[in-house]
C-alpha cells in the first residue's frame, strides 16, 4: 500500500544513503554533526536526524516561517555526492536549524527535516489524477502506515536505528491553526537528553 | 498500490519540479538543453528527458558501464536549487550522456536517466523487511503499474507532456545478459526525430 511503499522508498532511497558511513572517506551522521559543532563552535544537544511526520502532511517550505518564530535556518551538514541510477552526481545533505528555547534562554542546534515523501504526497493530493480521490479519502491511514513501517525498518537496521528519531504529531489545533513545531521539537530533545 | 504511488512521487517530487520553468530566472528543459548545446557546441537530436524503465528494475549506477560500450558520461544540465519540506537548498539537475551511433558514425547527445524510484524499489527487494516478500512476488506488476500511471500523469499535464519520454523495456535477454541500452535509446531517438 502507498504508506508502507513511501516508507521503503524513504528508507532505501535516502536514510540508508546519507546517515551511515558509505565509504572510507565518509562520515556518518554523528561524525558530520561533531564536525559541524567543532568548526562552527555550537552545541547539538542530540546528535540525530529528527524527522517530522505531521498528520496533515503539510510540510512548510522551511522551518524558518512566521508560524514558528523561534526557529532560524543554519547552514547544512556536509554533502554526500553520489551517482545513482544514472543520475550523475546527485547531492544529498541534511539540514540544520537553530531553535531559541525561551524557557532555558539558550539557542539549540538540531538536525531536522520533514519526511519528504509526505510533502510530495501532499502535492499529489492537491492535484487531479487517476488515483487522487482514493488518496484523499485515505490520507490519514496512509500517513499512519508510513510512520509504522518506517519505525519498523529503522528498528531492524542496527546501522541506522540510533541515527534517526521520528516525530509523528498532530500538527494542527482544533481551530485549524498550526501548532508551533519549535515546542514539539524541543520537547522531544529534552526527553531524549 | 506501490507502483502508482511511485509514479505520483516521481511526478510531483521531481519531474514537476525540474522540467518546467519554475521562476522568471529559470529555464525549462528545452531551454536548458539549447543553452548546453550552444555553450558546448554539441547537438541533441531530441530535446526531451528520456526516462528508462527496465522491467528488471536493475538501474546501473551510470550508463557509462562495460555492458554499454558506446555510452560516455557528459556534464549535467544547469542546476535548480530549491528548499523543499524544510530540506534546505536541495540540488536537482538532469544528466547528459553521449552515445556513439556506430551505424551513422555520429556522436549523439541525450538527456537520459533511469526512473530513480525503481532503483530504490530494487534495493528494497534485496533487503529484508515487513513487506519484502510481497513486493518480490509482485515486482513485475508494480513496474507495469508505475509505467502506466506515470504515462497517464504526463499525458494529462500540458506543461510537462512534451518534455519527457518514457522507455519501458525488457532489459534482459533470455540468457540473463543485459541488452545494450545504447541501441534501445538510439532506436527511440531515431523514431521520434
Ligand atoms: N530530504 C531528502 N533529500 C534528498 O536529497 C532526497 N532524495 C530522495 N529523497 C526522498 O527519499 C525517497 C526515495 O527517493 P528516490 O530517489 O527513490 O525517489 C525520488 C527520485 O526518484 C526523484 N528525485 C527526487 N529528487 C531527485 C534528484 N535530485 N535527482 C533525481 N531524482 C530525484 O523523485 C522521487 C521522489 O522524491 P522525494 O519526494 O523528494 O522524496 C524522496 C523519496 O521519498 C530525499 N529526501
Amino acid at each position: 500500500n502507498y504508506g508502507s511503499g513511501m516508507a521503503y522508498s524513504f528508507f532505501h532511497g535516502y536514510l540508508k544513503l546519507i546517515l551511515p558511513k558509505s565509504g572510507r572517506e565518509d562520515k556518518n551522521l554523528i561524525e558530520e554533526i561533531e564536525n559541524y559543532a567543532d568548526s562552527q563552535g555550537v552545541t547539538f544537544p542530540v546528535a540525530k536526524l529528527f524527522i517530522l511526520i505531521p498528520n496533515s502532511c503539510v510540510c512548510h517550505v522551511s522551518l524558518k516561517d512566521d508560524k514558528f518564530p523561534s526557529i532560524e535556518e543554519s547552514s547544512s551538514l556536509g554533502e554526500k555526492i553520489q551517482t545513482v541510477a544514472a543520475v550523475q552526481n546527485r547531492v544529498y545533505k541534511n539540514s540544520v536549524y537553530k531553535i531559541l528555547d525561551n524557557k532555558r534562554k539558550e539557542r539549540v542546534y538540531v538536525c531536522v527535516e520533514y519526511a519528504t515523501p509526505l510533502s510530495t504526497f501532499r502535492k499529489g493530493l492537491e492535484s487531479s489524477g487517476p488515483h487522487t480521490e482514493y488518496y484523499r479519502e485515505h490520507s490519514q491511514d496512509i500517513v499512519l502506515q508510513f510512520y509504522i513501517t518506517l519505525k519498523k525498518l529503522l528498528k531492524e537496521d542496527p546501522e541506522i536505528t540510533d541515527l534517526c528519531d521520528l516525530i509523528y504529531y498532530d500538527d494542527m489545533e482544533e481551530n485549524g491553526k498550526f501548532r508551533d513545531v519549535a515546542q514539539i521539537i524541543l520537547t522531544r530533545i529534552r526527553k531524549i537528553q
